[in-house]
C-alpha cells in the first residue's frame, strides 16, 4: 500500500502528509506494547523532524520567496511598503500544536512538565464569574437529550459524509469553520492564560543510583541513602539556549520547527531533550 | 474570590505528568533480563536498581513511584494551580507468570487515584471533593483490560473508572462521564477549564475503534459530545486546554478520527490553548495542519 501511494503521489505530493511516512511510529509503539524499552525512537523522531518539521520551512521560504518576488516587483513603485518580509505572518493559525509529554517510566529519564501561563488580568476579570447563562448540571442535562436526538436519526454507515451532505443532513462530529469575527485565542496572541514558558524536569537515574550507593558506603541506612540521593531536576526550560523560545504561541512553535528543519546542532540538541538526556540511540 | 465565600490564590503554573506505570513485582537486585521481577543478575548491568535504569525495559520500581510523587508534594504542590495527569498507572503486560488480571489494574489504579488525591486535596477539609490543587486525570491504554480495548459505557469498567475517579469528575457530569469517560474540570471558575478526553475511543489499536464515521462508534459519540462541550465554553467565554493519553498522530488514531478531531482542535481557536498527552514517552511537539484536515474530509466526501 506504502509503495503504491508513494508510486502514485510521488515522494512528497502536494500537502500529502502521507500518514504512511509515521509507519515507525505504529512499529515503535507496537515493539513497546509488552514492555517500556525503547525500540526505533529515534527513526520516529527524524520521521517527525522530515513529516511536520520540514513540510513547515519548505512551505514558509516559498511563502516567503514569493513575498519576497512580488516586493521586488513593486519596489519602484511604492518604496514606503519596503520591509523586512516577515515569512509566514497570518499563516499560523491553520495549526494546532500537540506536546507529548515525557514519562515517569524509565523508558528514558524519569521525567515531568512544570507550565506557566499568563494570569495577568485575571483579577479585574473575575468580576463576571458569575454571569453564567446556564448552570453546568442544565446543560448536561440537555446535553444527554441533544446526543440521543443526534443518534436516533437515521443511521447511514455507507458512504458516510458524503451520503449525509447528499441526502442534505449536516455530520455534526465535523466543525463548522470558526466565525470570522472571533478574535484568536490564547495559542495565537499573547492575552490571559497564554502559556509563557515551561521547565522541564528529569531524574538522572545514572547520577541517583551513584549517589545512593555512595550514600550507602557512607553507612546511611536505606531510607536515608534514598533520600539524599533522589530528586528530580531541571533538564532545560522552554527559554534555554540553544533555541530558546520567547514565548509559547504557535507561531513561536511554527518558527522552532522552521529551526530544527535546517539547523543540524539545534536538532541534536532537540532529540537530546527529547530522549530526556539518557543518551539514547536507536 | 470563588463562590461560597472561598478564595483561591493563582500561581500561574501547572503540572503535566504521565505515564508513571509502578510495578508491584518489581524488585532491587533481580535481573532485567526478567523484566526486574526475579532472576540472579548475570552481571551489574542486569541488576535493577531502586529506582531504575533509562532505557532498560522495566517498568517504574514502586519506590520511583513514591518517591517521585513525595518530590511532587514537596517540591511543587504549593507552587501550581492544578495538574494534568495523562494516565497509564500500571506495568507493562510484559511477564508471562505473572499476567496482568482486570482486578490489578482496577487495584493498581484506585490506589494511585487516592494517592494524588491525599497530595492534592485539602486537608483541613472533609469534603473529599475540595481540592487545593485541582488533579484532571485521563485513561491510558494500560489501564483497561484486556489491553487497549475499551467501550463506551455503561460497563464494568466505566462504572469502576467512575467510583476511583469520583472526587475528580465534576458531580453534575458523572452521568455523562460513566458513559464517555471525557468530563471537564473548572480549574479558574467560569475562565478556565481542562478537558480530559477519551482519546481511547480515537485509538486504532482499540479493536472496537473502527472509524469515527458511523453514530455507533464511540469516537463518533465522543466528537458529539466534545462539539457540543467546545461551544457551550466558547459561549461562556472560556478557554481550554485539551489533554488525553494517546495523542493525535496519524498513526495512533484512525484516519478520519484523526482528521476530524484536528479540526476541533483547530476551529475552536479562539478557546483552545493547547493539548497535552503522554503515551509516547517523548518530549516532543507536532503541529497539527487544520488545512490538510479539511483536505482530507473534503476528499472523502
Amino acid at each position: 500500500s506504502k509503495a503504491f501511494n508513494e508510486k502514485k503521489n510521488g515522494e512528497f505530493g502536494d500537502d500529502d502528509d502521507s500518514d504512511d511516512v509515521l509507519d515507525s511510529a505504529v512499529e515503535a509503539s507496537d515493539a513497546r506494547i509488552m514492555g517500556a524499552k525503547p525500540v526505533n525512537k529515534v527513526a520516529y523522531i527524524e520521521k517527525v523532524r522530515e513529516t511536520y518539521y520540514n513540510k513547515i520551512a519548505s512551505k514558509a521560504s516559498s511563502f516567503a520567496s514569493r513575498r519576497s518576488r512580488k516586493k521586488h516587483k513593486n519596489k519602484n513603485k511604492n518604496d514606503k511598503n519596503n520591509k523586512k518580509p516577515t515569512h509566514y505572518k497570518g499563516k499560523v493559525d491553520r495549526y494546532s500544536i500537540v506536546t507529548v509529554a515525557g514519562s515517569v517510566i524509565p523508558t528514558f529519564n524519569p521525567a515531568f512538565r512544570v507550565w506557566e501561563y499568563n494570569i495577568s488580568g485575571l483579577e479585574s476579570s473575575c468580576s463576571t464569574n458569575a454571569m453564567h447563562t446556564q448552570e453546568w448540571g442544565t446543560f448536561f442535562d440537555n446535553l444527554e437529550t441533544k446526543i440521543e436526538q443526534d443518534l436516533m436519526e437515521e443511521e447511514n454507515t455507507f458512504g458516510w459524509a458524503g451520503a449525509l451532505w447528499r441526502s442534505g443532513k449536516i455530520d455534526k462530529t465535523i466543525p463548522s469553520r470558526m466565525p470570522t469575527d472571533l478574535p484568536l485565542g490564547p495559542a495565537y496572541t499573547p492575552q490571559l492564560f497564554t502559556p509563557t514558558r515551561f521547565v522541564q524536569y528529569y531524574a538522572d537515574l545514572k547520577d541517583i543510583e551513584r549517589k545512593y550507593s555512595q550514600a550507602l558506603d557512607d553507612g546511611l541506612n536505606e531510607e536515608e541513602a534514598a533520600a539524599k540521593a533522589f530528586a528530580y531536576q531541571v533538564e532545560y526550560s522552554s527559554d534555554d539556549a540553544p533555541y530558546p523560545m520567547k514565548s509559547l504561541l504557535t507561531k513561536d512553535y511554527i518558527d522552532l520547527a522552521v529551526e530544527l528543519a535546517y539547523n543540524e546542532t539545534l536538532w541534536t540538541k532537540f532529540t537530546e531533550r527529547a530522549f530526556l538526556s539518557s543518551g539514547y540511540d536507536d | 474570590q470563588l463562590s461560597g465565600g472561598k478564595s483561591k490564590t493563582l500561581r500561574g503554573r501547572f503540572l503535566h505528568i504521565t505515564d508513571i506505570h509502578p510495578d508491584p513485582f518489581y524488585k532491587t537486585g533481580t535481573s532485567v533480563a526478567q523484566m526486574c521481577h526475579r532472576g540472579k543478575p548475570e552481571d551489574k548491568s542486569d541488576r535493577a536498581p531502586r529506582f531504575g535504569t533509562a532505557m532498560n525495559g522495566c517498568d517504574s520500581s514502586m519506590d520511583l513511584m513514591e518517591y517521585t510523587l513525595k518530590w511532587v508534594e514537596d517540591n511543587l504542590r504549593d507552587q501550581i494551580d492544578f495538574v494534568v495527569w495523562t494516565g497509564d498507572n500500571i506495568r507493562h503486560d510484559n511477564d508471562r507468570r505473572n499476567p496482568r488480571t482486570e482486578s490489578q489494574i482496577f487495584d493498581l489504579n484506585a490506589q494511585m487515584a487516592q494517592r494524588f488525591e491525599k497530595i492534592f486535596r485539602n486537608p483541613d477539609n472533609i469534603d473529599p471533593r475540595d481540592f487545593d490543587v485541582e488533579v484532571i486525570p485521563s485513561l491510558g491504554n494500560n489501564d483497561v483490560f484486556p489491553h487497549n480495548l475499551f467501550s463506551l459505557g455503561p460497563t464494568l469498567q466505566t462504572r469502576e473508572l467512575t467510583n476511583m475517579w469520583s472526587n475528580f469528575v465534576p458531580q453534575e457530569q458523572q452521568r455523562a462521564f460513566a458513559r464517555g469517560t471525557s468530563y471537564f474540570v473548572e480549574v479558574i471558575p467560569g475562565k478556565l477549564a481542562v478537558l480530559s478526553i477519551e482519546t481511547l475511543y480515537l485509538y486504532k489499536a482499540n479493536p472496537l475503534v473502527d472509524t469515527c464515521n458511523s453514530k455507533k462508534e464511540p469516537g463518533y459519540q465522543l466528537l458529539l459530545w466534545l462539539g457540543y462541550v467546545l461551544e457551550e465554553l466558547r459561549s461562556r467565554n472560556m478557554k481550554v486546554w485539551l489533554t488525553g493519553h494517546v495523542p493525535p498522530l496519524p498513526k495512533n488514531y484512525d484516519g478520519n478520527c484523526f482528521h476530524k478531531y484536528t479540526l476541533w482542535t483547530n476551529e475552536y481557536r479562539d478557546i483552545i490553548i493547547g493539548g497535552l498527552y503522554g503515551h509516547m514517552n517523548i518530549d516532543h511537539f507536532i503541529p497539527l495542519d487544520a488545512k490538510k484536515s479539511w483536505k482530507a474530509i473534503e476528499k472523502s466526501n
